[in-house]
């Protein structure tokens, strides 16, 4: 995954995305 | 023996059957844990979901490829659902840990998540068959069942299954470096056209954000 370009910040997650915070 | 691209599939397809064999047909005692601490337990819509998604795949599968290879649909979507439990899992256990919390009734209870989920972890599988290694079994090469062949099967919009991308690749750390970088170029591939088509989530996402900062221009449409 070192080749994956990570794009998410810290404090973000599949929560936010599917916005349930 | 020297490495070829077949082999180097059928590796792949041994790796992914390995890791899958111990993961399980249903959701996990952990996962029912889960399901239990939500406000609305989503456990039957998600059972529910499962089976009618493999009577969906099987059928979509076997008008794709032939009607002689429902079966062989029907075990990879099989597979697709043993990650999908298991990514999950893992997923709910890091946001857990993240966010100190342990009721997802939101998360648990979106059709649209599980959909997305299921059918990303479905297209790791479908990936990793592959074309070339689809002939070793006997499917017709002319079968074009790489992406986006999944969204039209899942009914699902792009950016939809965008969404989860990342979040998967994180949760399942067996993911071979072909896969991740499978599942990077989809990603690429949903940011560069397909999100921008029309009816897509993402124009929603622009005019909200547009309006929350309180700008009242549209946002340009495809044909612009």
């Amino acid at each position: 995954a070192q080749d994956y370009h990570f794009g998410l910040e810290e404090g973000e997650g599949i929560s936010e995305l599917f916005d349930c915070n | 023996l020297p490495q070829t691209p077949v082999r180097a599939a059928m590796n792949n397809i041994q790796q992914l059957i390995m890791i899958l064999n111990s993961a399980t047909d249903k959701p996990s005692d952990t996962l029912i844990t889960y399901f239990n601490n939500c406000t609305v337990n989503p456990q039957d819509s998600i059972l529910k979901r499962v089976e009618s998604f493999h009577h969906i795949f099987k059928k979509k599968f076997a008008e794709a490829v032939g009607q002689g290879w429902a079966e062989t649909g029907a075990q990879r979507y099989r597979l697709g659902v043993r990650l999908y439990y298991r990514v999950m899992e893992s997923m709910l256990k890091s946001e857990e840990e993240r966010l100190s919390v342990q009721n997802f009734s939101t998360l648990l209870n979106d059709n649209i998540f599980h959909t997305s989920l299921l059918a990303c972890a479905v297209e790791v599988v479908m990936a990793t068959y592959g074309r070339n290694a689809s002939q070793s079994d006997g499917t017709s090469a002319e079968t074009d069942l790489s992406f986006p062949w999944i969204l039209n099967v899942f009914d699902l919009k792009a950016f939809d299954f965008y969404k989860v991308i990342e979040s998967f690749i994180r949760a399942e750390p067996s993911l071979t470096r072909e896969m991740i970088k499978h599942l990077e170029r989809c990603e690429h591939r949903i940011l560069e056209s397909l999100a921008w088509q029309s009816g897509s989530p993402l124009f929603d996402l622009i005019k909200q954000s547009k309006e929350r900062e309180g700008q009242t221009d549209q946002p340009e449409t495809t044909s612009t």
